[in-house]
Parts: C-alpha cells; structure tokens; sequence
C-alpha cells in the first residue's frame, strides 16, 4: 500500500514551480463589490 | 464522447453578469413592499449541464436596497444605493435560473433582507440616524402627522396610507424622526375627506393612482414638521411645510 505521506513527498516532488512574476488568477468568486460591502 | 462540461464560470464573467441581471429585474418585478434593490456582489454561480444548450444556473447575489419605492416608475439604474451612513439594507437572495438555447429565465428565487448593524454605522457615524422598526411609535406619530398635514393642505386627491417604508430616529444634535411612507390617491377632495372619510375608497390599482411621502418631524430643540408627496402620475407637491410653519412651529 503506498502510504499517503510518500504520494504527498511524490506530489510535492512533481510540482512545477510557478515562473517568477508569477500572479496566480484571482478567484472566480465571490465577484466585484459595486457598492460596499455591510 | 460526451461534450465536455463548460469551463467553470467566474462571478465577474459576462455571462453570469447578464444572468444576475435577469435576477435581480425579476425579484425586483415581484416584489410588492419596501424598495428596489440593485446587484451589489455575484457571491457564487453554478452552471449544471441539462442537455445541449440546455443549463441550470444557482446564483447567490448580494444586493442593496436602493431609495426607489417598489412601486415607483423609476428605472433601477437611476435609482440611488442607500448609503452606508443612511443605515444600509442588504439583501442576500439564492436565484435558480435555467438557459434554453441562450434565453435566460428565473425559475425560482428566495431572497432575505436585514439592515446593517446599528454598531457599525455608530463606529463610523456616532450621530447618524439609525433605522428604527417600523412599528415603533415615534414613527407612527411622525407618519400619521406627516400624512394628515399634507392632507390638510394639497389640493389634489386625498391619500391613503399604503405602508411605511423605513423610520429612522435621531437623537443629537435634534431630536428627530425622518419617515418615508407610500400612499394611494382616493376617490375624494381633501374637502370631501374632510365631512366623510370612510366614503373615501382607494382609485384602483394603477400606477398613477400611487405615490411616496417623505416626512420628518424635529421635536427637539423646536418642534417643526416637514413633509412632501409624489404621486407618480403627476407630481403633487405641496409646499415645503416649513414655509408655512408658522403654523406648525410651536
């Protein structure tokens, strides 16, 4: 059985570094506030 | 192969702001008391696949109240939010929409409204009116004033009552109670009224027959009290009472 901690290290090993500058997308939601929020 | 699921929307997407005008025009549509309420945050959209070019789409909005009556001809966009500081009304409605080959129509909707926290506007405003409940009885007072003191004086149709849209009370530096109420034209003269107020039927339900009175009352350091009524089909405004309260000043 693989043990989860070795598919996390396997995961985190896999992960491609983001290029510098990077901005990740904001959210898609919640959206815009048009007034002000209460 | 099945057609792949359509990319997740987004709250700021074109598409789900056209839908969240949709809603917001239908619960504005069916809704009878208070006032028009304007799209303040798309807080979350869901978009479920039915068949080809056939969705189901869950909104939840966030929305504020605006200064428009319900019942007044204004378009919503030339309707003024209440301000943070006029003791705001926020409206948190979940809207299910379906989309049939582009058209876009609400299927069910269910929407609560509460006004913001009496605490926040003191934080920002020590001495801004605060909303009070609408049964309170200085509002009662100021909107049965209010209403009988136009009546006394216009010289159009005499006005009913409808309901109270909103009181709020003041308590420095004056002590003052604002109240906004819309009323119905009846079948009278104010001189009609005047001899027999029970014969005095509401006209029927049009839109001109219809109008909006904003009044305050000062009672505290003088006493004064000002009130002015729109009938949406024609403006009867009466004079601003103050320009006559010599004979209301005490």
């Amino acid at each position: 059985p693989v043990r989860k901690r070795a598919v996390a290290e396997a995961a985190q090993h896999d992960k491609v570094p983001h290029p510098v500058g990077f901005v990740p997308p904001p959210p898609p939601c919640p959206g815009k506030i048009r007034y002000f929020d209460i | 192969v099945p057609a792949a699921p359509p990319a997740p929307l987004g709250c700021d997407d074109p598409e789900s702001e056209a839908a969240a005008e949709v809603a917001v025009n239908y619960i504005n549509d069916h809704s009878h008391h208070g006032y028009k309420f304007a799209l303040n945050t798309i807080k979350d959209i869901h978009v479920v696949p039915q068949g080809p070019n056939n969705y189901i789409i869950f909104l939840e909005l966030d929305l504020l109240e605006t200064k428009c009556p319900i019942l007044s001809p204004t378009p919503l966009a030339n309707c003024t939010v209440r301000s943070f500081a006029e003791h705001a009304v926020e409206g948190d409605c979940d809207v299910k929409l379906k989309k049939l080959d582009g058209t876009v129509s609400v299927v069910a909707s269910k929407c609560h409204s509460h006004a913001d926290s009496s605490e926040d506007i003191r934080q920002i405003c020590p001495d801004c009116p605060l909303l009070a409940s609408l049964n309170n009885t200085e509002v009662l007072e100021a909107v049965s004033a209010a209403l009988n003191d136009f009546n006394s004086k216009t010289t159009g149709p005499y006005l009913r009552l409808l309901e109270i849209g909103r009181g709020q009370i003041q308590y420095h530096p004056a002590h003052i109670v604002a109240v906004e109420f819309a009323v119905g034209a009846t079948n009278c003269s104010a001189e009609e009224a005047k001899v027999n107020v029970g014969a005095c039927q509401l006209l029927p339900e049009d839109q001109s027959n219809f109008g909006f009175c904003t009044g305050t009352m000062v009672k505290r350091p003088s006493q004064d009290l000002n009130v002015d009524c729109q009938l949406y089909g024609h403006q009867v405004s009466t004079q601003d009472i103050v320009l006559l309260s010599s004979q209301d000043t005490s």
